[in-house]
């Protein structure tokens, strides 16, 4: 609801993003550069997109030496 | 190597899914590759449940997280058959594991490897010709915001936190990138798919790149 406490919240993390993404976009000056903007996820704060959506832990490999190994 | 290269367009690449409020993309990035590996090797491309995955790999934690190289440690170690997604459906949500019998159809891990690409991306477009579409970690911050275009510049090799599928490459513009599909839907980005600049390992797509043998 409008002006509800989730609301306010909610807009917040929304403002937050534009300023991201003038931000962002502020390094996209050649052509084909990536654009940012508001996409479904611009009203979650950044700590709730992470723990929704990222979540991979790291993976230590090798590094690649040529060799043809498997496994 | 050719300039550019797209497994999409020999039919082995599946359609982008969504994992929703589920920290599930280890899961669906390992069996990503494997479907894709499994059409490459001329069997139909079949949808296999992600949710068998995210269920029953042990090491990993379910939509709490996990890694690609230990779901894949653990289909080569179990030889685990992964059964189409119609008879073991994604819920988006840690679920109890159904087991299986060994005579049940279903398709197993033989072997994988993983390499750190970092320095060599050129000899990982060689691996994605060879081997098929590869299963690789990234570090995803900066997507919460992005909307198309080939990433170039805010998009660290330090922290990795997102599990992706690298599809493909494209050398033959002024900026060669590769071409990932992320499970996201395709209402994100470029359809459900990011590119991503080739060269000083942008998002650390290289850091950690497996391939999978069936």
């Amino acid at each position: 609801e409008v002006n509800s406490e989730e609301f306010n919240r909610r807009h917040l993390y929304f403002q937050n993003a534009t300023k991201r993404h003038a931000y962002l976009n502020s390094f996209s000056t050649v052509p084909q550069s990536a654009e940012y903007g508001v996409n479904q996820f611009s009203d979650l704060s950044q700590k709730e997109f992470r723990e929704l959506y990222l979540r991979a832990n790291t993976d230590r490999a090798l590094l690649f030496s040529g060799l043809k190994t498997e496994g | 190597l050719p300039a550019k290269f797209d497994w999409r367009d020999k039919a082995v690449v599946a359609p982008v899914q969504n994992q929703h409020a589920c920290g599930s993309c280890w899961a669906f990035s390992v069996v990503g590759a494997m479907q894709s590996v499994h059409a490459i090797g001329g069997s139909q491309l079949a949808q296999l449940s992600v949710q068998q995955v995210l269920d029953c790999s042990f090491q990993n934690e379910g939509c709490n997280g996990g890694s690609p190289c230990r779901a894949l440690n653990w289909l080569k170690q179990t030889r685990v058959k992964l059964v189409p997604q119609s008879e073991y459906p994604y819920k988006a949500k840690t679920g109890i594991c159904h087991f299986f019998s060994q005579s049940h159809g279903g398709v197993a891990v033989k072997n994988f490897t993983a390499h750190d690409f970092s320095g060599q991306e050129e000899a990982m477009m060689g691996q994605l010709v060879e081997r098929g579409p590869l299963a690789a970690i990234v570090d995803a911050v900066s997507w919460q915001d992005y909307l198309g275009g080939i990433i170039q510049h805010h998009c660290s090799s330090q922290w990795s936190n997102h599990a992706v599928l690298v599809v493909g490459y494209n050398t033959a513009g002024d900026i060669p990138y590769w071409i990932v599909q992320n499970s996201w839907g395709t209402t994100w980005g470029n359809e459900g798919y990011v590119y991503i600049k080739i060269g000083g390992n942008v998002c650390g797509i290289a850091d950690s790149v497996a391939a999978v043998f069936l």
